[in-house]
């Protein structure tokens, strides 16, 4: 089988995956000052396995909004203005959904896919790791 | 009551891999 390093090299979903190919690319990503993005992509995650009945469930949503979407941080710009307005919408009408955030991580997922994620296999911090 | 950035915390951390 593959090693971990050979893995990373095949898909971000692979990095990603692995917890040192997640801490390796955080740091990364730290240095670039995008980190919001990788952080905003596991808080999506970890919402979607949330509990709908458990009111932390709405707590949680409200806060990724406001964290990550309300403001002009990186995710925020790199989110179609149509994704943030469903996405406000939904939280002003309360309309909390497992999937509500599944369109916004696709996007921020792509961008990181074809940007951060390539940059990351060409960069010192990879390759002294490898 | 768990403050913002607890409760943002620990949504991330349930998504992060476990050492395997």
């Amino acid at each position: 089988p593959d090693s971990p390093l050979v893995r990373w090299t095949k898909s971000l979903h692979f990095l990603l995956g692995d917890q040192d190919g997640a801490h390796l690319f955080r740091t990364f990503l730290e240095r670039e000052n995008c980190v919001d993005t990788l952080d905003f992509w596991f808080a999506c995650n970890g919402f979607r396995q949330m509990d709908l009945k458990d009111t932390k469930t709405n707590r949680v949503a409200k806060v990724i909004f406001k964290r990550y979407i309300e403001n002009n941080s990186i995710v925020a710009k790199q989110l179609k203005p149509a994704t943030k307005t469903f996405i406000r919408d939904s939280i002003k009408k309360q309309q909390i959904d497992s999937a509500m955030f599944d369109q916004a991580q696709t996007e921020i997922q792509s961008n990181m896919e074809e940007n951060a994620y390539q940059m990351f296999l060409t960069s010192d911090i990879y390759l002294e790791y490898v | 009551i768990d403050s913002e950035d607890d409760l943002l915390q620990e949504c991330i951390s349930s998504a992060m891999p476990k050492k395997k």
